[in-house]
Formats: structure tokens, C-alpha cells, sequence
């Protein structure tokens, strides 16, 4: 459902150049899980935001359900994401204007599949409860702890139901308690509802439990 | 050095008591280590932030070097936070603007103490070293990743030689090698240089092995 040919990703800071992505080859098969680990500065961050279609390579393909990905067409872009991805950021990229439920809600007039407000608050609510949250539903990002932050971002990845899951480090901020229930809920929409999951993590022991795991290096699929 | 007492930090939201904070008393001696440990949400960073003058308490006092904060004069929390504080945010907070060099420079402009601008950039390059990022000096923070944006925040809080350090999740974004000199950096700084430390982290084994451990749940001390 996921594949990588030679995908490269460089940047040019005056003469050096940075390869972020060095020729990656990867492949996630249909409802697989696969976890990424390594090094900081390795590059799973930028493999996950050019396979989420948030980042154009330099170099290589990415092929989305057997298609490949055209960069170039920004439109198809937008509406690959929207119908297919979910993507928890490392950063957490929440809206700072909006509470948690609304920024849980946020994704789904875009998707007019839940055609009607109270469907979408209550969906919204419902995925807020599958990470702990149901406490804090009116609480701006700024009224909240990080890993209450990391809970809302990795709720709102699920809004739209997405078949892909892009996860960057999802339990950065997570006592492991709570770290534990969010992998549990990865591992059982990966398991019964057969979504696809690529998640990076620093937490290895993690991400031998949970499925296939590459580790990369420079860049480099080791 | 570091000693709350009764310390108390409520939130209002509409009629529900939020307690981030619920009377707690702690201690840090002298030349002291001591990591936070406790759940998402259970108060560690608002802890960090009220001992770090950056936020009042509700109710409650601290006491730096025996001398009681006053909340209300702020340039007195302005000039001890300068003279005796570096602060390692859990969302790293950088100058967007400006490159990492810059970043770690920044807080020495108002110190004083490096009197010139080539002494003050070669201590930042010096302890951009000591994070392993000898290579990323001139890049803004979007073209960085998450663990080194965080590298940088350690920098940062270092640059002006501080006797106090609170560190919120220094190694969040970090592998375990990377984290591993980190925290051994901080625990050389403590053993040699005598500085006391503060470091929240879920990451209990390290934890242990840096000092004392102090636990908190729903704001309350274990
Ligand atoms: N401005 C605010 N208004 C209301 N509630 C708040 C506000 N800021 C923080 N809180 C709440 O206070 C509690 C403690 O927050 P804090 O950031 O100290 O948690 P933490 O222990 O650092 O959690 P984490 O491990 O997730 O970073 C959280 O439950 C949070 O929702
Ligand atoms: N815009 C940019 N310009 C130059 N270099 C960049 C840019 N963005 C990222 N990099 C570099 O590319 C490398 C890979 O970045 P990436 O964010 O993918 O790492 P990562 O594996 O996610 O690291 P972490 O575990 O610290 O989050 C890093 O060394 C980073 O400095
Ligand atoms: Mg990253
Ligand atoms: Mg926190």
C-alpha cells in the first residue's frame, strides 16, 4: 500500500549538501505495521512528511494503493490526504486558536462524510475518549500539557478514518502508562480495522511488539 | 536551593477546578539532582514553570538560595531567571528567526559576562559541540529535526552558565544513544560544576540512575 523507490530528499546549505534521504527503499504491505527507528538527525521525520505528501523529494518515487505519487499536482495532493492519511506530527501542529474537539473536528467538514454537526462533535468526542481526553475537550492547546497536546494530534489523525496512518513519534511526550494505551489503540485499528500504520519512534522495545521494524542511518534504510 | 512549600497552581474552567499543582512541598539541596516523574497532565511542567519564575502559583511559595520569589516584581523574576536559571522548554520554544548559533548566543547578550561578540560565539559553538551539533550551527529551526531543535533548547539553557537547570523532557525527542549523553552531560555539569538540576522525564531507569526521584500524580506530590 506504501512503496519507496531510490527516494532521496537533499538540501544544499551554501556548498554542503545535507542528504536527509538517500536513496530510501521501502515497502508496507497491505495492513501491515512498520516501525521506523534511529539515530536523531537520521531522517524519519522527512520519509514520513514525503510519504505523507507534505514534502516533495529530490529524487525517487513514492507509490500510494499501487499510484504514484505526483508531487507536481498540488490538487491531488490535498485530496489524497484527505481522504487516505492521517498524520500525527512531532511537533503536534495544532491550531493554537481552536479547543481540543474542535481541532479533533477540524479535518472533517473536509471530508463531508459526517454530514452533520452533532455527528462530527460526537465522533470528535468519541476519539478524544480513545486517548484519555474526555476531560479536557474545551481546553485550548495552550491550556494543556504536552502530552495531552501529542493525545489531541494522534485523535485528530483518526477523524477522517484514514487507511494510512503516518505517526511521528507518537509517545515523545507520554509517561509510559499512557504511551502504552496509545500503541495498544495503533495496534488494534492496525489489527481489526486493518489500517496501515507507519510510526517512528525512539522507544524500540515498542516497536518490536507492534511489527516490522527498518532502521535508517544518514539518511540510509540500514 | 531550590524549596517550594504548600505550593498551589489552580485553573478555572468555567465552574471546574482544574489543580495542576495541589500544596506541594519539596526540596532540592544543594548541589542536587532530582528528576519528576508522574503521568501525562499530573503537573510536572507547571512545577517546572512556577520554580522557574516563568508563572505564578495560586498559592504557596519558593524559595531560591533561601530568598522567597516574589510573583509580583517581575523584573526581580526577569533578572534572577538571567543570572541564575536555564530553562529547557518541552516544546524547545527557539527564535524562529534565527539560525542555532544565534539561538544559543542570545540569552548572552543580556548576561554581560562574555564582553565580546567572537567569546560569545565561540561558547555557543562550544556547547552546541557538547550536544553533538557541531554541524547544524547555521540552520534555522525548520531545518532542523526534532531532536535537534531539542539539542539546541539544552544549548540554549547552558549558555549562560546557570547554577539552577530545569529540564522538561530533555530527551523526548531523542534515540537512546543521543539521550544517553545528553543525560550524561547533565550529570557531569551536576558531579563536576556543581549545578542543581531539576529534570522531568518518563523515563524512570535514567531517572534512577541521575538521583532522587520524586513522583507526582493530579498535582500531588507521592
Ligand atoms: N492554562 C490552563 N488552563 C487549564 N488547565 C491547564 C492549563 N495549563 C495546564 N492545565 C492542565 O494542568 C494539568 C497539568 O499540566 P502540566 O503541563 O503540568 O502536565 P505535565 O505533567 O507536564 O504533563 P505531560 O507529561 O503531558 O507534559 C494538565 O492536566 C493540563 O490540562
Ligand atoms: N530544510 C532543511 N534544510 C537543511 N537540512 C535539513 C532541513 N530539514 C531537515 N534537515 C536535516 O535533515 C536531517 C534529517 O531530518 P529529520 O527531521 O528527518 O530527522 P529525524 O530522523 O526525524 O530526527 P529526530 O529523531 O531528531 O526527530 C537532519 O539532520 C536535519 O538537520
Ligand atoms: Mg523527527
Ligand atoms: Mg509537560
Amino acid at each position: 500500500t506504501v512503496e519507496t523507490k531510490e527516494l532521496s530528499k537533499y538540501y544544499w546549505m551554501g556548498n554542503e549538501k545535507v542528504a536527509a534521504l538517500d536513496a530510501v527503499d521501502m515497502k508496507v504491505e497491505e495492513g501491515g505495521f512498520i516501525s521506523v527507528v534511529g539515530p536523531s538527525g537520521s531522517g524519519k521525520s522527512t520519509l514520513l512528511t514525503v510519504i505523507g505528501c507534505l514534502d516533495a523529494p529530490t529524487a525517487g518515487e513514492v507509490y500510494l494503493n499501487g499510484t504514484r505519487v505526483d508531487y507536481r499536482d498540488k490538487k491531488s495532493l490535498v485530496l489524497l490526504r484527505r481522504k487516505f492519511l492521517g498524520f500525527v506530527f512531532q511537533t503536534f501542529n495544532l491550531i493554537p486558536a481552536m479547543t481540543a474537539v474542535e481541532n479533533v473536528e477540524y479535518p472533517m467538514y473536509f471530508n463531508k462524510v459526517l454530514k452533520t454537526k452533532s455527528e462530527r462533535r460526537a465522533h470528535a468526542r468519541k476519539l478524544l475518549a480513545m486517548v484519555g481526553l474526555e476531560k479536557r475537550l474545551e481546553h485550548l492547546p495552550s491550556e494543556l500539557s504536552g502530552g495531552e497536546q501529542q493525545r489531541i494530534a494522534i485523535a485528530r489523525a483518526l477523524a477522517n478514518d484514514p487507511k494510512l496512518i503516518l505517526a511521528d513519534e507518537p509517545t515523545g511526550n507520554l509517561d509510559s502508562g499512557t504511551g502504552k494505551s496509545i500503541l495498544d489503540l495503533l495496534k488494534r485499528l492496525n489489527e481489526e480495522e486493518g489500517k496501515n500504520i507507519v510510526m517512528v519512534t525512539h522507544d524500540l522495545e515498542s516497536a518490536k511488539r507492534m511489527g516490522k521494524v527498518i532502521r535508517i542511518m544518514d539518511g540510509r534504510i540500514q
